[in-house]
């Protein structure tokens, strides 16, 4: 699925 | 976690600390523009939705949210209620909605995935690139600022400068890339530049932030 490749960052 | 992102994020707190503390032992918020401030608290609730859905990432993580979105709008509350007269809105002009629009339109054409939470979010990243805008055309309009005030927007624009070398970092270690985090950082820090240049030959160098008439 497509979606955010970093999902910690602020 | 590597050690340019938790310096950013370690800046980022820092600026919050020094905006409180100025605001504080001056009980005066002379010199901040309040319409930035609003937009950071906009872009912190937008951003950090996810706190409310359970996607859990770390103490940390949990942490920093709660304290980004519990420091801004006190100092919301600082501003409009507390120090409220040491606030003047007559040089705090900046049209926001030319910032948020345009946000608001980017979010819906370049996101991650055409939900809510993705489109908030996407949203809340533009709007934080620009939303210091407001701050640096008061200072524009004034041409000068308090030394602590100086400090503030130094490690404020340190913050999402140090998240470049922790996005280059990140590719090579594990291969991730966000290039609307990326693009967006790049220009947020970008607006900095002006900004950095007088602070690191004047203020740094013990005299007082100027802009040349």
């Amino acid at each position: 699925a497509r979606g955010r490749a970093v999902k910690d960052e602020l | 976690m590597n050690v340019f992102r938790l310096l950013g994020d370690l800046s980022h707190l820092a600026s919050i600390l020094i905006l409180l503390h100025k605001i504080q032992t001056t009980r005066s918020c002379r010199g901040i523009s309040f319409k930035t401030q609003a937009l950071y608290v906009v872009v912190f609730l937008t951003r950090y939705l996810d706190l409310f859905l359970g996607d859990w990432v770390s103490l940390y993580n949990t942490a920093m949210k709660l304290f980004f979105i519990g420091s801004s709008c006190y100092i919301l509350y600082l501003m409009k209620l507390r120090f409220r007269p040491t606030h003047d809105p007559a040089i705090d002009t900046f049209r926001v909605e030319y910032l948020v629009g345009p946000s608001l339109i980017l979010a819906l054409i370049f996101n991650y995935k055409y939900t809510l939470v993705e489109i908030l979010w996407a949203f809340s990243i533009y709007l934080e690139a620009v939303a210091i805008m407001p701050q640096l055309f008061m200072l524009q309009r004034t041409g000068e600022a308090e030394t602590i005030t100086t400090h503030y927007l130094a490690a404020l624009g340190a913050y999402r400068g140090l998240y470049i070398p922790n996005w280059i970092y990140r590719y090579f270690s594990d291969g991730t890339v966000d290039p609307i985090a990326v693009i967006a950082g790049l220009v947020q820090t970008g607006l900095y530049l002006d900004f950095f240049y007088v602070y690191f030959t004047r203020v740094l160098q013990g005299q007082k932030f100027e802009l040349p008439a």
